[in-house]
């Protein structure tokens, strides 16, 4: 199957994400 | 019992695999004690945020002293050179100037947690080791006889550590490691 790619500047992003807290 | 390994939760952006986070740190006092008494697994997770959620946890590399070490492993290898998925492997090693950890480690794991090798089920795992003089940034993959996989992790790493030219790197086999019993 495919394959999971995230870019630096994505999981940075995802860091202010109230999921992340 | 083992914990049930993490799932994403909603909403989450999942992972191409889970991870866990080990700490290890010489003790003064009991010099004795095993490398693998030493392995302590903090957490594991399945998605980007529960990583953040773990990391912003964490002390920085470059705040801890001492001589300690941080594992990021795929779920199901223990950061040692006997496991598995690691007893034909190797690592590239890299000898940091001290002031280098913090930025470099996140540079690192979030390639590897991004899947930015390019190089399938190679990546096992990635260790920040602190120490006196200098600090040391290793990422192991499996397969220490495959040269194409080996460069191409090396072409990834000089990419996304950005380091000055004459930063030594180094790929030693864990064959190696134990046979002379040392990681560097």
């Amino acid at each position: 199957g495919s394959r999971i790619f995230y870019e630096r500047n994505f999981l940075m992003q995802c860091r202010s994400s109230p999921l992340a807290k | 019992p083992p914990r049930p390994p993490p799932k994403p939760g909603p909403g989450e952006n999942p992972l191409q695999y889970n991870y866990g986070f080990w700490y290890s740190r010489k003790s003064q006092g009991n010099k004795s004690a095993s490398y693998d008494q030493n392995l302590k697994l903090i957490g594991t997770f399945a998605s980007v945020e529960q990583f953040w959620r773990h990391y912003c946890h964490i002390a920085r590399p470059g705040d801890l002293t001492g001589h300690t070490d941080y594992h990021l492993f795929k779920e199901g290898i223990r950061p040692m050179w006997e496991d598995n998925a690691n007893k034909n492997g190797g690592k590239w090693i890299i000898r940091l100037k001290k002031g280098l950890a913090s930025r470099c480690w996140e540079n690192l794991i979030l390639a590897m947690l991004g899947e930015q090798f390019m190089v399938g089920e190679e990546i096992c795992g990635a260790v920040i080791s602190i120490r006196y003089s200098e600090d040391i940034l290793s990422l192991w993959n499996r397969t220490a006889s495959d040269g194409v996989t080996t460069s191409r992790i090396r072409d990834t790493l000089k990419r996304i550590l950005n380091l000055p030219p004459n930063t030594i790197m180094e790929y030693k086999t864990h064959g190696d490691s134990l046979k002379d019993n040392s990681s560097f």
